[in-house]
């Protein structure tokens, strides 16, 4: 042990255990996670190559290598709780995103918010089982957070009752989903809805991609990598570009909104409702933001208790450079952040949960509130994460620069979340909307509830009257 | 229109109310923004995009609130008085340093005066001197193994610069002592020039 560091640890004035218990919900949960990342750091399959040294096509594969023997190692040690999965995944892959990521992150969950009951049993079984190995095809070419811009056309046709499926332009073409390229056989794709000569808007449907036997794209199907990304290098994100492709009718998400043998379109209780997965995961993005800078931090912390550059005092041995002031500015508020980040990331993540189990009750009351709040948590956090693991990077000096230290790795696969799931200037717009409209209510003496509830305290508050 | 709160900057329920009612603020100077714009006859769309600064600063300020309320909030949950101590600090430090950075909202809201923006900042060195002693405790207790961080920097032993080298000699570039470009390019310009 570096004796700077235990000097550090020696003069701490609390215990790191009994912190680590409140982020992590209990020392139960500690101890879990820490089985379990035991378990996997103990199995030899775990020792990977190292990624710095290998080509794309390399790490593509290494990191398809890498997910399967993940999912083989789950089952063999009967991880099946979903938080587990999530702790056991994190550990497996490390800092990298693997090849499957959306198949968990995205295709389940939409097949389990947005499909109806036969729809569920139909298709989670033989995704649970990566027979079905899918993917989330939202964003075009020319198309990203504006979703109702989308260009991609589902037509119903009643006398086959199935969808015909069409990029119709060229910045129809599906663009940028993970695992799209080269992983999936089906994705479930966002398209406008044409049924008895009108557009109803965007909703889900599972298109299959692939022959199920060859991995062959199917006919109409034109699907492949974009290429070269600023991080990302393991996930194969990809392009879709269908021409009168024709699913089941049984093939559109109809949990809520629902098309009769006949075209009859049955609307949803909420237009929103098809976006729910965006919205998980901006949920979820939140915690990631705090982790991201948690590990930055960590990293950037203990170089700088190891690291003695220059003098403070004339004569003297050159300090740790986490004693200079400047040095301190920059990282302080950024662990602070982090811890704060947690915290917000622990509400978000619960807040969610109990306000999509409202939904499932069928009150949708809330979901205007959840809506904002993802996402202008999820773009206050991320910019406020990325900018900070920049911080922390240059804080480590020259070393920082080096893909050795983790700080490059860390960023470039971080920052995306500042552009994907709604890019962040158009969520803290969505944000406003909100804002305005709970403002506008509660000048109007009208009770706001949640986190906005300041606005009916401050209209309220205007009311009284005043000291001269 | 409200009058200003009296804000202690050493106290977070405090602080909270200051980032509550900055948000109140931005959110009303949003909404007039967008009324004013309005009332240029522009329509409802132009306005909007009139007043998207001041609309995204509305939401920014909305979240700002929520992190520190959230923070705070969490302290309560704390029973050990060493971690309550230290956590605090931490809170503190965000709240005040917000502060700072965002001073001109809290001045032109009329939240805080000058000289408190003054003493925050000062408190902000003070604080940074008082997490120094913990600094290293605190990035430990995120317990990140070895193995998740992949860092030789960032090693739990501190055992920084052998690991580094050892990590240099696995570069591809130096599985041979002279590299093939030396011989397909360099030494042919040699003998060109």
């Amino acid at each position: 042990m570096n004796p700077d560091l235990r000097k550090e640890r020696d003069n701490a004035t609390f215990k790191t255990d009994l912190l680590t218990y409140i982020l992590d919900g209990g020392a139960e949960k500690t101890q879990r996670r820490r089985e379990i990342e035991s378990l996997v750091i103990s199995d030899p399959d775990f020792q990977h190559v190292d990624l710095n040294f290998l080509s794309r096509s390399e790490r593509y594969a290494a990191a398809v290598k890498r997910s399967a023997q993940m999912i083989v190692k789950m089952r063999e040690h009967g991880i099946s709780d979903p938080e587990e999965i999530y702790c056991y995944k994190r550990i497996w892959n490390g800092r990298e995103h693997e090849a499957l990521g959306l198949h968990y992150a995205m295709f389940l969950p939409t097949l389990q918010k947005l499909g109806d009951p036969a729809q569920q049993e139909k298709w989670i079984p033989p995704a649970k089982t990566f027979k079905v190995l899918g993917t989330y095809a939202q964003t075009e070419l020319g198309h990203g957070t504006h979703i109702r811009a989308l260009e991609t056309t589902a037509t119903y046709d009643p006398s086959t009752q199935e969808f015909v499926l069409n990029s119709p332009t060229v910045s129809s073409i599906k663009w940028w989903p993970g695992g799209l390229g080269k992983t999936s056989n089906h994705a479930i794709v966002l398209a406008q809805l044409y049924t008895q000569g009108h557009c109803h808007g965007l909703h889900a449907f599972i298109v299959p991609i692939r022959n199920m036997s060859t991995h062959e794209p199917l006919p109409g199907v034109v699907v492949g990598d974009i290429g070269p990304k600023f991080g990302f290098d393991e996930v194969d994100n990809g392009y879709l570009k269908l021409d009168n492709v024709r699913i089941p009718r049984e093939n559109m998400l109809m949990k809520y909104a629902k098309v009769e043998p006949d075209g009859t379109y049955v609307k949803p209780p909420s237009d929103k409702l098809t976006y729910g997965t965006m919205v998980f995961i901006r949920s979820m993005i939140v915690g990631e933001s705090a982790r991201a800078l948690a590990k930055a931090c960590t990293i950037a912390i203990r170089y700088s208790a190891v690291r003695r550059q220059s003098e403070l005092r004339p004569g003297e041995p050159e300090p740790q450079i986490l004693d200079y002031q400047t040095q301190q500015y920059k990282l302080f508020p950024l662990l602070a952040t982090a811890y704060a980040f947690h915290f917000v990331g622990q509400y978000m993540s619960q807040t969610y949960h109990r306000i999509t189990g409202d939904i499932d009750q069928g009150d949708f009351s809330q979901l205007p509130e959840l809506h904002a709040l993802s996402a202008g948590l999820k773009a206050f956090t991320t910019w406020a994460a990325s900018a900070g693991i920049e911080v922390c990077r240059m804080a480590c000096g020259g070393h920082g620069y080096s893909r050795c230290s983790s700080l490059p790795d860390i960023y470039v696969t971080f920052t995306p979340t500042c552009t994907y799931e709604g890019e962040n200037t158009v969520m803290m717009l969505q944000t406003a909307r909100y804002l305005v409209k709970s403002y506008t209510q509660a000048s109007a003496g009208e009770q706001v509830g949640g986190t906005v509830s300041y606005l009916s305290e401050m209209s309220q508050r205007r009311l009284q009257p005043q000291q001269v | 229109s409200s009058r200003p709160t009296v804000v202690n900057i050493s106290d977070l329920s405090s602080l909270v109310e200051a980032y509550k009612l900055r948000a109140a603020k931005l959110v009303e100077m949003a909404a007039r923004s967008l009324q004013g714009e309005l009332q240029r006859r522009k329509s409802k769309e132009e306005a909007w995009n009139g007043a998207a600064i001041d609309l995204v600063r509305a939401s920014d300020a909305h979240c700002h609130y929520v992190v520190v309320k959230l923070f705070t909030a969490k302290l309560g949950e704390v029973g050990d008085t060493a971690v309550h101590s230290v956590l605090g600090s931490l809170a503190l430090l965000y709240a005040l340093h917000g502060i700072t950075v965002h001073s001109g909202d809290f001045l032109q809201a009329g939240l805080l005066s000058v000289p408190q923006v003054a003493q925050a900042s000062q408190q902000v060195k003070e604080l940074l001197a008082q997490i120094r002693v913990n600094a290293v405790a605190l990035a430990d207790a995120f317990d990140y193994r070895d193995e998740m961080l992949n860092s030789v920097l960032g090693r739990y032993d501190g055992n920084v610069y052998e690991n580094m080298f050892e990590w240099a000699k696995k570069s591809p570039l130096n599985s041979e002592q002279v590299h093939e470009s030396y011989h397909k390019y360099l030494k042919p310009l040699h003998s060109k020039l």
